[in-house]
């Protein structure tokens, strides 16, 4: 029982057992092998290196690899978790883990956290907040005002910033995301839960003898 | 958007939706 023989051969620098990765993941093995075709066609996009660069990054994720995104760029130095400048497999799955709907709450609000903690202090700065929210309305030609630029941000470092320091920590964000479960919504993937049936393909390039679904 | 808060309004952006990775 739990016994797996792996014919692992041919498989790119960092193709990760499927099998330890589905250990360490919500995913199961099947899901993992459907993953890696995905992170196949991402990752050869632009050079095939079996390593998702942030051109191919930004190609996946807006048909565009030359369109920067503040957004895009967070979410990509949080998946290059080796800090090298691109997402291996493991990697990969590791953070799209956090994305799937059955993954624990607490971690996918910390990876929230990290996400609007851009200078990595352990606080949500109002500077960095309001940096984003800039970044938002350029991407999205919105305008407002600087008045009432402001004002969202009194009024949410109002409802955040219970200790009134001006910034917010990962307590007083748990506690905001409590009262505010809409802000999670882009913390799960519900692409996830089908990833076998979106890439069916997996099954002809198993790497693993026995699935374990 | 004024009513909302501002990490609503962020989370609005396309850099976040990671729905287009699964699109082929």
């Amino acid at each position: 029982m739990g016994c797996f023989s792996s014919k692992l051969t041919n498989q790119s620098p960092g193709h990760e057992n499927p099998v330890a990765l589905a250990a360490e993941t919500v995913f199961s093995v099947s899901e993992v092998e459907a993953l890696y075709e995905l992170f196949k066609n991402i990752s050869s996009s632009v050079i095939d290196d079996g390593l998702i660069n942030k051109e191919e990054f930004q190609l996946a994720l807006f048909k565009n690899s030359q369109k920067e995104n503040l957004f895009a760029d967070r979410v990509f130095y949080l998946f290059d978790v080796k800090r090298r400048g691109v997402i291996d497999f493991g990697d990969f799955v590791r953070s799209l883990s956090v994305f799937h709907p059955n993954a624990p709450r607490e971690d996918k609000m910390e990876f929230a956290f990290k996400l609007y903690d851009m200078d990595s202090t352990g606080y949500i700065e109002r500077e960095e907040v309001k940096q984003m929210l800039i970044a938002l309305l350029c991407e999205s030609e919105m305008k407002l005002s600087d008045e009432v630029i402001e004002s969202i941000l009194d009024k949410t470092f109002e409802e955040a910033d219970t200790d009134r320091d001006g910034r917010i920590s990962r307590d007083e964000w748990q506690n905001f995301v409590s009262h505010n479960p809409s802000l999670m919504k882009i913390m799960t993937l519900p692409y996830l839960r089908d990833i076998t049936t979106t890439f069916p393909s997996f099954v002809f390039n198993s790497a693993v003898d026995d699935i374990a679904t | 958007p004024a009513a909302m808060n501002a990490f609503e309004l962020i989370s609005m952006s396309q850099g976040l939706n990671l729905g287009n990775l699964f699109e082929k």
